[in-house]
């Protein structure tokens, strides 16, 4: 049977399954895969390849093609504040930034307002023992806006470049959790109205559409300016990237591809599509 | 909600007569939308819309004048069905040292999840023993010994410098000395795909010889549940899994995608960040959940 005219149909719903699989949601995979219906370079005898890489082009209009890295120039400090649901990766790549930022010659300050969770002071205070920088804690337990507002204090009298603010995991549904995370805002705000000057959603790529509504109560509750997605050194796509850009406007900084120092890479938008048809 | 989009597609329906088979399909295409929304895997989810369109095709459906509440009916029950009608029998033995391996992927919740069970085997009766094998994360340890004071259960480590093997016979022993008659052996975070780390959780099974054996996954896990779940039962083995993190709002369609991918039941939910926030996992609720 000739295919002129139209798009072959059983190859677009094989497509629409490599997307759903990489965690794109059935809506967006849907909206990409109607576009190559409407496209007219898809028609006609246009095979997989052909196919695969005009919905490339279609993901990339949707994720930008440029990189929009993670700078930490201009104020100083630099204040970062990292937020999250639980176990996502939010301690283990302020390691990872910490490293880097030592490679760049900047003086890094860690501040440890995980206050809740067992053992997380210890856990950042190795990064900062691995990285060279220096580290604000208190005792067990304590206010993480005290911890923040003296890390603030020793920010400035240190001359710190760069501020990396570690928060407890918390899940976006508990309100009094989001309300202690713009509590925390509030006291970094007291010292200096532009700070955070960067704040970082980090995602766990084997998450699935719930990172929308994490996405969605994170940045009402706090003004996220970047998104980091960790664990893309596993099976999962992290596909949901793409809806999260389709939805929102938060650039995405980084990937996390390993537990270590140096597992981490800046997002290109080419290299993330071309990883997920792998 | 599911149940309002089938009461829709069969509302659109009446003045047309009977409903056909054509009108089951847009019906079943909707119930396709809705577990994938959940985070169902997309193979299991066309399984189970094919067994669930044929029970659909029956008279009692198409005869019916709510054929909406047949539908979500149906649905809901083969959910439960799948994920595991019969609570699943947690049995640990007397007399003897029982071992329960913890696994899984990086940060699904296994440490707290060790002090969760450790807290709900001692109000049991048991004597638990923590044994710290995750020798690769910055304070694993110390995280294991600070959830161990917290629900008053102690904790067997042998630092970083042994491998969990060594860590777990040495634990073994020790716990006979102690009179302890349960080890809960928590282990680092790991990918299904590192030869290494899997080599590492053979070696520990081998020696450990658990009376249960729980992959610990993260309930908001979506379409690469199956992926991570159906290596580690293949390459280690699983007797059950911990679903954890159900406190959110995640719809948790992981949960019938991994049933179904293992096979093997699902026996407890992590429900906070608290040693009392563990229950016996609830087919129905996280039925109701998938279903929106
Ligand atoms: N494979 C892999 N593991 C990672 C990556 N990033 C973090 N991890 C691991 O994920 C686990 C959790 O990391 P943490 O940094 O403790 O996560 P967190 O978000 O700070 O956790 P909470 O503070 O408890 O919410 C650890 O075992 C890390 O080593 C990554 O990019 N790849
Ligand atoms: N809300 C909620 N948080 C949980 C639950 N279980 C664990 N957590 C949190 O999830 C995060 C990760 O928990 P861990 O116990 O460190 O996870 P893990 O699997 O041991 O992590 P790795 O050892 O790095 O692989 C912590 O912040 C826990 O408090 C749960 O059921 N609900
Ligand atoms: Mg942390
Ligand atoms: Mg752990």
């Amino acid at each position: 049977i000739s295919l002129r005219g139209k798009v072959d149909e059983e190859l677009l719903n094989e497509l629409e399954e490599i997307l759903i699989q990489a965690d794109v949601g059935p809506d967006t995979s849907l909206k990409l895969v109607d576009a190559l219906r409407q496209n007219r370079e898809a028609r006609g005898e246009a095979g997989a390849e052909k196919l695969i890489g005009l919905l490339k082009e279609g993901m990339l209009d949707i994720l930008g093609r440029e990189s929009r890295p993670l700078a930490f120039d201009g104020p100083k400090p630099f204040v970062t504040l990292v937020v999250g649901v639980n176990g996502t990766g939010k301690t283990t790549t302020i390691g990872k930034l910490a490293q880097r930022l030592r490679q760049e010659g900047r003086s890094t300050m860690l501040v440890a307002a995980d206050t809740f969770r067992a053992a997380a002071v210890e856990q950042l205070e190795i990064w900062a023992r691995r990285t060279g920088a220096e580290i604000v804690k208190q005792g067990a337990g304590a206010d993480p806006g005290s911890v923040c507002f003296d890390a603030m204090q020793a920010a400035r009298s240190h001359h710190a470049d760069v501020v990396l603010i570690d928060t407890a995991g918390r899940l976006h549904t508990k309100v009094n959790l989001m309300e202690e995370l713009k509590k925390i805002v509030r006291v970094i705000q007291k010292h200096d109205p532009a700070a955070p000057h960067e704040t970082l959603l980090v995602l766990d790529a084997t998450t699935g559409q719930n990172a929308i509504s994490q996405a969605r109560i994170f940045s009402e509750a706090v003004p996220v300016t970047g998104l980091v997605m960790t664990k893309l050194d596993g099976t999962a796509k992290g596909g949901i990237l793409v809806a999260l850009s389709d939805q929102f406007e938060i650039p995405i900084r980084i990937i996390g591809i390993g537990e270590g120092a140096e597992d981490y890479r800046d997002f290109v938008p080419r290299d993330f599509v071309d990883a997920l048809f792998e | 909600s599911l149940g309002q989009r089938l009461n829709g597609v069969f509302k659109r329906l009446r003045g047309h007569g009977k409903i056909t088979e054509t009108n089951i399909r847009e019906a079943m295409h909707e119930v396709r939308l809705a577990l994938l929304q959940a985070d169902v895997n997309f193979k299991v989810v066309k399984e189970f819309v094919q067994s669930v369109t044929e029970k659909s095709l029956g008279a009692e459906v198409l005869q019916s004048i709510s054929p909406g509440e047949h539908v979500i009916g149906l649905v809901h029950r083969e959910l439960i069905e799948l994920l595991g009608a019969r609570a699943a029998a947690f049995d640990l033995k007397q007399g003897v040292t029982n071992v329960i391996l913890l696994f899984g992927l990086q940060g699904s919740g296994k440490t707290t999840f060790a002090g969760k069970l450790a807290l709900h085997c001692a109000k049991k009766g048991w004597k638990p023993l923590l044994v710290a094998c995750d020798i690769h994360r910055p304070a694993a340890i110390r995280q294991l010994h600070v959830v161990g004071e917290g629900v008053g259960v102690p904790a067997f480590d042998l630092g970083t410098d042994h491998d969990p093997s060594e860590i777990t016979e040495r634990a073994k022993r020790h716990a006979v000395e102690q009179g302890r008659d349960l080890l809960i052996v928590d282990t680092a975070g790991r990918l299904h795909i590192d030869e290494v780390r899997m080599d590492e959780l053979r070696k520990l099974k081998r020696t450990a010889e658990p009376t249960f054996t729980f992959l610990v996954a993260d309930a908001m896990t979506g379409q690469d549940a199956v992926n991570s779940a159906a290596k580690f039962h293949e390459q280690v083995g699983i007797d059950g899994v911990c679903l954890t993190k159900q406190d959110g709002d995640a719809r948790g369609g992981a949960a019938l995608s991994i049933r179904k991918v293992t096979g093997k039941p699902i026996f407890f939910a992590g429900v906070g960040e608290k040693p009392d926030d563990l229950e016996v996992f609830h087919p129905d609720r996280v039925a109701s959940r998938i279903l929106g």
